[in-house]
């Protein structure tokens, strides 16, 4: 465990909180995409059925568990509880062009040809796409929510410091794993256009919208 | 290549 490693951790954990905090307390999904949402929980369900099989530390577990449970109690507050007020004209990506190509490659390129092993490499590169939908509807309305945008770049603020992560690994450890960290660079690389934004508008005290 | 160790990253 090194330092880019928690804090990329704990933003991954600040990005959940963030999402379901707004929604609870706004007692509102609009801005969300319930489908990335979906993809989340999808992502989490996949990768983490190592839980059954092999226990790594109390951290790990924790973790896991915490990021399931959080997944699935968003997905529930859109789709369920808080449904009225959830914006599905706008969530109108089609999740199918990222399924069944991500779970095509899975099966194509992976380090081991079995289940477990094909649905965690499903898990990485379904990972690196899930937010495409939300992108897309804020591409569609031309605008986002200040907190949205707060939980945005935390998610994509994970992936950049786990990229730091690999690196201090590679050289400290000798560790490296090819199909995370080209998953990894795909997925940081779809948040740059937003971090962007981030810093040049909403660190400006500006609200983030695109011009039409 | 980490084949084969448990994943230890989430």
């Amino acid at each position: 465990m090194n330092i880019f490693r928690l804090t990329g951790d704990l933003s991954h954990l600040a990005a959940i909180i963030i999402l379901l905090l707004k929604i609870w307390k706004s007692r509102s999904c609009a801005g969300i995409s319930g489908k990335s949402q979906i993809l989340f929980a999808l992502v989490f369900t996949t990768r983490y059925l190592d839980l059954f099989t092999s226990f790594i530390s109390l951290y790990n577990t924790c973790m896991k568990l915490i990021y399931i449970g959080c997944a699935y109690a968003t997905v529930y507050l859109i789709y369920a509880k808080f449904r009225a007020t959830y914006d599905g004209n706008h969530d109108s990506f089609r999740v199918e062009f990222l399924v069944v190509p991500v779970g095509g490659l899975s099966v194509l390129i992976n380090h081991d040809f079995s289940p477990l092993e094909i649905l965690w490499t499903f898990s990485i590169y379904l990972e690196s796409v899930a937010i495409l939908p939300q992108l897309f509807m804020i591409s569609k309305t031309g605008e986002a929510e200040t907190i949205t945008t707060h939980y945005l770049f935390c998610l994509g603020l994970y992936r950049a410091l786990y990229l730091f992560n690999w690196i201090w690994r590679f050289y400290f450890e000798g560790f490296f794993d090819m199909i995370a960290i080209v998953a990894g660079v795909v997925q940081t690389v779809l948040y740059c256009d937003f971090f962007y934004l981030y810093v040049t508008k909403v660190l400006k005290g500006k609200k983030l919208s695109l011009p039409a | 290549d980490n084949n084969g160790k448990p994943k230890d990253e989430l």
